[in-house]
C-alpha cells in the first residue's frame, strides 16, 4: 500500500499486526517474569480465605502506623513485601508446629530486612501466662534456632519481631517451622480452621541485593 | 515527549496496554489489571538530536534547519525512554503467599532522541 511495509527506524521489513502484538505480548510476559525472577507463572494458587486476609491486612496497617518508617527507600533498589500464612503441622495437647514457606526466588536473591509473626489469643487463662515461641532449623533433630517467652495477659494479637532469626535461617532455606507451647490447660493454641479471620501470619520486608561491584586496577 | 500517532514517523511513545486476562495471569496477579508496556519508536535525523519529541519553538526549528542542512546530517541519533516509572504489582508466588513488589524503570512515560 502507500505506507511502506518498514520499520521507519530500522529500516528491516515490519511484523505484520496480528504477529507484532503477539511479540510484544510475549516480551511483556519475559519482561515480567525475568524482573520478578520466576522461571515461569506460578501455578493456580490456593488463595487465603478472605477473612484471615483482611484481617491480615488491616493488622499490617496498625502495625505500620505504630512503628512508621519501618522501611526507608533503599537506592532505587527492588523491593519486596510477603504475607504468609501459616499451615499447621505436627501438635501435641499443648504444642504446635506452624511452616511457613518463602519462594526461593525471593529468599535467594534478596536481604530480609524485617520480619514480624502474628499470632492471636483467643482465650488465654486468667493472669499473665508463659507461651513459648521457637524457631526451628529445617534439620531432621529441628534444632532451635532461637527461643522467645512471651507473658499473655488478654485475648489479642501478639507480634513479635523474628528479623535476626529469619536472615540466619533463610541462608539455609526458604522454610520456616515456629513451635508454639501454651500452658496444659490452654489447649490448642490454633484457631478451629485456617479459614478463621486470627490464622497466625508472618509479614517479611525485602529488599533486592545491592548488585557487587568489584574493582580491579 | 510525544505519543505515536497512526502516521508518525519522527520519535515517539506508542502505548501498548496488556490485559493480565487477555495473556490470562489474572488468577495469580491480584492487581493491577494490566501493564502499559509502552515503546518508543521513529526516526531520530541528526538535526533532532538530543531534543525530547518534537521542536517546541520557532527557534529550536530554525536551529534544526541548520543542523539538517549540515554535512553530518547523514547520521541518526537513537529513539529512547526519557522518563519511566515502576510497575507496583500484587501478586501469589508459588506458594500462594501474597507478594507486594515494586519493579523500577517498567513503564515508560515519554520519549526522545539521545
Amino acid at each position: 500500500g502507500a505506507k511502506a511495509a518498514w520499520c521507519p527506524a530500522c529500516g528491516v521489513a515490519s511484523l505484520a499486526p496480528g504477529a507484532q502484538r503477539d511479540a510484544l505480548l510475549a516480551l511483556a510476559k519475559q519482561s515480567i517474569l525475568a524482573k520478578l525472577r520466576l522461571p515461569g507463572r506460578p501455578g493456580v494458587p490456593q488463595p487465603p480465605s478472605r477473612a484471615a486476609l483482611r484481617s491480615a491486612l488491616r493488622r499490617m496497617r496498625a502495625q505500620r502506623s505504630d512503628t512508621p518508617g519501618m522501611l526507608r527507600d533503599g537506592p532505587g533498589l527492588q523491593e519486596y513485601e510477603v504475607l504468609s500464612f501459616a499451615e499447621a503441622g505436627s501438635s501435641t495437647s499443648r504444642s504446635v508446629h506452624l511452616h511457613f514457606r518463602f519462594s526461593q526466588e525471593v529468599a535467594g536473591s534478596t536481604e530480609i530486612q524485617q520480619a514480624t509473626l502474628y499470632l492471636f489469643w483467643a482465650s488465654p487463662g486468667r493472669g499473665a501466662q508463659p507461651v513459648t515461641v521457637r524457631l526451628l532449623r529445617q534439620d531432621p533433630n529441628m534444632t532451635v534456632a532461637s527461643e522467645t517467652r512471651l507473658e499473655v495477659q488478654r485475648p489479642g494479637w501478639t507480634t513479635l519481631d523474628i528479623g535476626a532469626a529469619v536472615r540466619s535461617l533463610f541462608g539455609e532455606t526458604p522454610r520456616l517451622t515456629v513451635e508454639l507451647e501454651v500452658p496444659e490447660d490452654w489447649g490448642s493454641p490454633l484457631p478451629p480452621d485456617h479459614s478463621d479471620s486470627h490464622w497466625p501470619f508472618v509479614v517479611a520486608q525485602a529488599r533486592a541485593r545491592t548488585r557487587h561491584r568489584v574493582q580491579r586496577r | 515527549g510525544v505519543d505515536c500517532g497512526a502516521d508518525s514517523r519522527m520519535c515517539c511513545r506508542q502505548e501498548f496496554f496488556v490485559d493480565f486476562k487477555e495473556i490470562g495471569w489474572e488468577d495469580w496477579i491480584i492487581q493491577p489489571e494490566g501493564y502499559h508496556m509502552n515503546y518508543c519508536a521513529g526516526l531520530c535525523p541528526l538535526h533532532m538530536a538530543g531534543i525530547p519529541g518534537l521542536a517546541a519553538s520557532f527557534h529550536t526549528a530554525v536551529l534544526n534547519r541548520i543542523k539538517a542542512a549540515s554535512a553530518a546530517a547523514a547520521v541518526d541519533s537513537c529513539c529512547v525512554p526519557t522518563q519511566r516509572r515502576p510497575l507496583s504489582l500484587l501478586y501469589y508466588d508459588r506458594d500462594s503467599n501474597i507478594v507486594k513488589t515494586d519493579i523500577p524503570d517498567m513503564i515508560v512515560d515519554s520519549c526522545g532522541c539521545t
